[in-house]
């Protein structure tokens, strides 16, 4: 079924603002990754803390969310991220 | 003797700016002639949007938080762990494996090896037109040369009257010629430079894409809810003479709309250009009667920001950036076999516009991941496809983390095609 089938990608940023080393910070600059999960129906990212010496990413460390619906908004324009914390939507969502 | 060859063709900064994906303005038959025979996914994607973490993820298999290669510097046999590379498992395999241009990105990523010996049998061949990629051969409207983004070239204004990959395709189809009556079966990876910045290309491929007919991207605007961490300042290209002249300012320009026109033009030439060089290798396989004994593999290593929400370049998740074209013939599974004396991928010129439309092959919706490509080639050439990775794999030199996609072939489609010709 296509709607279970999922595409994980990341990127890394040294910061929550763009600064002249955002498009490709080296290993020890990193601060932050961007995780994505992607199905037929949704595109959703979550920006969270990393620790470049241990590789880990602090998924309580959230920094900032994007969600987009791939049926309303194709071209990933609307955020809904902020709209959708707290209710159960993310629940219905997580695949 | 029925062990098929492989063909990887690997295209730098490659977006969805296809035919075979629907684009109408793009001029791209020979790639849409390869998708007519081949199993395209529609929803493909990159791991990572950059060059070097994707190249080394989908050559190895594995995630990037696995080869922990998220920049440039590091080799992951040192960093991370000693794992196999899909050209190293071919040839372990009694396969002659050969890298024909930009296959792993260079430098430290690779070892500054392009990995071998490990994953190849014979020195991998780099153009040597490459060393003035990024140097002021661009004639400007002064007339004088600069390193610019945007740079149609006069083939005989150029050092070596060449261009990378026209060199990359002559040796790759010499190489072909040379495999054509080898007992052994070869893996043939080629690695195409263009669309990469910069948009250096012969100018007459500018002729296909003529400025009144560009339009801006749909969305241009940087998105009011976009959180700033997800943004990419696109610093690469503003570091290109012609971009510099403009004065944008950081981080979110933007660009003068005109300008914006003139990168999506030469964007979409420099597609064009790569498209006769995909069609005159792909015509070659057809030359040498390889086209029945050979895979052919086509993508590339992340997508590319044409403007939309504002960005451009790679070096983020949004689907412009990490959605990519992937597609696989299989001959006899894919498309049958070309009957005696007929070719299958006859080269097709962009400019000439009697190029009918192409049939589409066969087609997958489901979202599939470039991690993928190790298990997949793997299968479809009839190799024992690697275990599936435990967590964490650090310790294990041959496995995978992505799933092999051979059950989206749908071979039986064939078989109804088959007795329809019979």
């Amino acid at each position: 079924n296509p709607h279970e089938s999922i595409a994980y990608s990341q990127y890394p940023r040294p910061a929550d603002y763009p600064q002249w080393n955002s498009d490709k910070p080296s290993l020890k600059d990193i601060k932050v990754m961007g995780y994505s999960i992607r199905t037929i129906d949704y595109r959703y990212t979550v920006w969270v803390g990393f620790n470049p010496h241990d590789f880990l990413a602090n998924f309580s460390d959230v920094h900032a969310g994007e969600l987009y619906f791939v049926d309303s908004d194709p071209l990933q324009d609307h955020n809904m991220y902020n709209d959708s914390q707290g209710g159960d939507l993310l629940q219905s969502l997580i695949p | 003797k029925d062990t098929l060859n492989v063909l990887l063709i690997i295209v730098d900064d490659l977006r969805l700016s296809l035919g075979c994906y629907g684009d109408k303005l793009i001029k791209s038959p020979n790639i849409d002639q390869l998708a007519s025979h081949s199993l395209l996914f529609q929803n493909a994607f990159a791991q990572q949007a950059v060059c070097a973490p994707s190249r080394v993820s989908f050559l190895t298999g594995r995630r990037p938080d696995t080869t922990r290669l998220y920049d440039f510097n590091s080799y992951w046999r040192v960093q991370a762990g000693n794992f196999s590379t899909i050209p190293q498992y071919f040839k372990e395999n009694g396969y002659v494996t050969m890298s024909v241009g930009k296959v792993f990105h260079p430098g430290i990523s690779s070892n500054h090896s392009d990995d071998s010996p490990y994953s190849w049998s014979v020195p991998p061949y780099h153009p040597s037109s490459e060393k003035y990629e990024n140097t002021k051969t661009c004639r400007g409207p002064d007339g004088e040369l600069h390193a610019n983004l945007i740079c149609p070239v006069d083939m005989a204004d150029i050092p070596e009257g060449t261009l990378p990959d026209k060199q990359s395709t002559e040796q790759a189809i010499q190489l072909l010629e040379k495999m054509k009556t080898s007992a052994s079966p070869f893996f043939l990876a080629v690695g195409y430079h263009k669309p990469h910045i910069p948009f250096r290309y012969p100018k007459e491929f500018q002729k296909l894409y003529p400025l009144e007919n560009i339009t801006l991207a749909p969305d241009p605007q940087v998105p009011a809810g976009l959180p700033p961490v997800a943004y990419n300042p696109w610093m690469d290209i503003r570091l290109r003479e012609d971009v510099q002249a403009l004065n944008l300012s950081v981080p979110y320009g933007p660009i003068p709309v005109d300008f914006q026109r003139k990168i999506r033009q030469s964007y979409f030439a420099s597609v064009s250009y790569l498209d006769t060089q995909v069609g005159h290798l792909l015509s070659a396989l057809d030359d040498f009667h390889l086209a029945n004994s050979t895979i052919v593999a086509f993508t590339s290593d992340h997508g590319w920001s044409l403007g939309e929400h504002g960005q451009w370049a790679k070096y983020s998740n949004f689907d412009v950036a990490t959605h990519v074209p992937l597609m696989f013939y299989a001959p006899g599974r894919t498309a049958l076999l070309p009957e005696a004396g007929k070719k299958l991928f006859p080269y097709i010129d962009p400019f000439d516009p009697a190029s009918e439309l192409m049939e589409p092959g066969q087609q997958a919706v489901d979202l599939v991941e470039l991690v993928s490509l190790f298990p997949t080639l793997t299968d479809l050439a009839g190799l024992h496809v690697p275990p599936r990775c435990p967590i964490p794999s650090f310790h294990v030199e041959l496995c995978r983390e992505g799933q092999s996609l051979l059950k989206h072939f749908r071979f039986n489609d064939l078989e109804k095609d088959l007795t329809l010709r019979d």
